[in-house]
C-alpha cells in the first residue's frame, strides 16, 4: 500500500519508519557497542608495515571482499524494506547496483575515529597510510575525508538507518522502469525521515547533509581505479576477486 | 539487466537469508 496510495498516513509512515530501522538492526554487519569498545585499538608500526609490505594484488582482493562482504548485508536490507521487494525486479537491481557502495560508504562513519583519523579493518583501526599498496592514496584519502564529514553529524543509528534507506531508494537513478513508484517510496522515506528529525530536534543536520553527487563521485573513483588494476591485472581479477564485487562494479 | 547481474538477481531472490 505504501506504493500505491496517493497519500500516507502518520501511521504508514511510523510503520515505515518501525520497519527501516528493524531492517537496519538486523543487518548492519558490526554492533555500534564492539566498534565503540575497540575505538582506540589502533594497529602498531610494525603491523601498518606489514600491511605496506603486501602485494598491490593481495591488497586489493582483501579490500575487494570485505566491501562484499558489506555490500551482502546492504542488499538484505534492502530485501527487508517495506516496499523494495515490491518493485519490478529491474529496479531493485538498479537501485542496488547504484545504491550499495553509496550505502556502505555511509555506513563506514559508523567505524570511523575521527579524533585520530582512523578507520576500523581487519579487528583494528587503521589509519590510511596503511593501505598504502592499493596504489590510490587519492580515493583513500577522499574516502577518510568523507567518513570524517559524515561523522562531525554525529548520527544516531536511526538516523543512519532512515539516512541510508534514502540513499538507496533514489527514484533519480537511470534505468528505472517504474520510476514513479521509487518515488513514492522515496517521498513517504523522506517524510519519516524529516519526521524523526522534528521529533528529535535534530533538522539542523537536513542542510549539512552530503550533497548527492558527493557519493557518485567517490563511487565513480572507485570504479575507475578497480578499472585501471585490471588493467594490470586481469587475471587477478577474473580468477580470485568476488563475483559479486565484479558484477556490480567492473 | 537481470542477464548481466545474476548474483544480485539469485540474492534477491533468496528467500532464505
Amino acid at each position: 500500500s505504501l506504493l500505491e496510495s496517493p497519500n500516507s498516513s502518520l501511521t504508514e509512515i511510523e510503520h515505515l519508519t518501525q520497519n527501516v530501522l528493524k531492517s537496519y538492526r538486523e543487518t548492519c554487519q558490526l554492533r555500534l557497542e564492539d566498534l565503540q569498545l575497540l575505538r582506540w585499538e589502533t594497529f602498531t608500526k610494525e603491523e601498518v608495515g606489514s600491511y605496506q609490505k603486501k602485494s598491490m594484488e593481495e591488497m586489493w582482493e582483501r579490500c575487494a571482499c570485505h566491501i562484499t562482504e558489506a555490500i551482502q548485508y546492504v542488499v538484505e536490507f534492502a530485501k527487508r524494506m517495506s516496499g523494495f521487494m515490491d518493485l519490478c525486479q529491474n529496479d531493485q537491481i538498479v537501485l542496488l547496483k547504484a545504491g550499495a557502495m553509496e550505502v556502505v560508504l555511509v555506513r563506514m562513519c559508523r567505524a570511523f575515529n575521527s579524533e585520530n583519523r582512523t578507520v576500523f579493518f581487519e579487528g583494528k583501526y587503521a589509519s590510511p597510510e596503511l593501505f598504502k599498496s592499493l596504489g590510490c592514496n587519492e580515493l583513500i584519502n577522499s574516502i577518510f575525508d568523507f567518513a570524517h564529514s559524515l561523522s562531525s553529524l554525529h548520527f544516531s543509528e536511526n538516523e543512519i538507518a532512515l539516512f541510508t534507506a534514502l540513499v538507496l531508494i533514489n527514484s533519480n537513478r537511470p534505468w528505472l522502469q517504474e520510476k514513479s513508484k521509487v518515488e513514492r517510496l522515496q517521498n513517504n522515506l523522506e517524510l519519516a525521515f524529516k519526521h524523526m528529525l522534528r521529533k528529535n530536534h535534530r533538522e539542523g543536520i537536513l542542510a549539512k547533509l552530503p550533497p548527492k553527487g558527493k557519493l557518485r563521485n567517490l563511487c565513480y573513483q572507485h570504479m575507475e581505479k578497480l578499472r585501471s588494476f585490471r588493467q594490470m591485472y586481469p587475471i587477478i581479477v577474473h580468477a580470485v576477486f568476488p563475483p559479486l564485487y565484479k558484477e556490480l562494479f567492473s | 539487466l537481470k542477464e548481466k547481474h545474476k548474483i544480485l538477481h539469485r540474492l534477491l531472490q533468496d528467500s532464505s537469508s
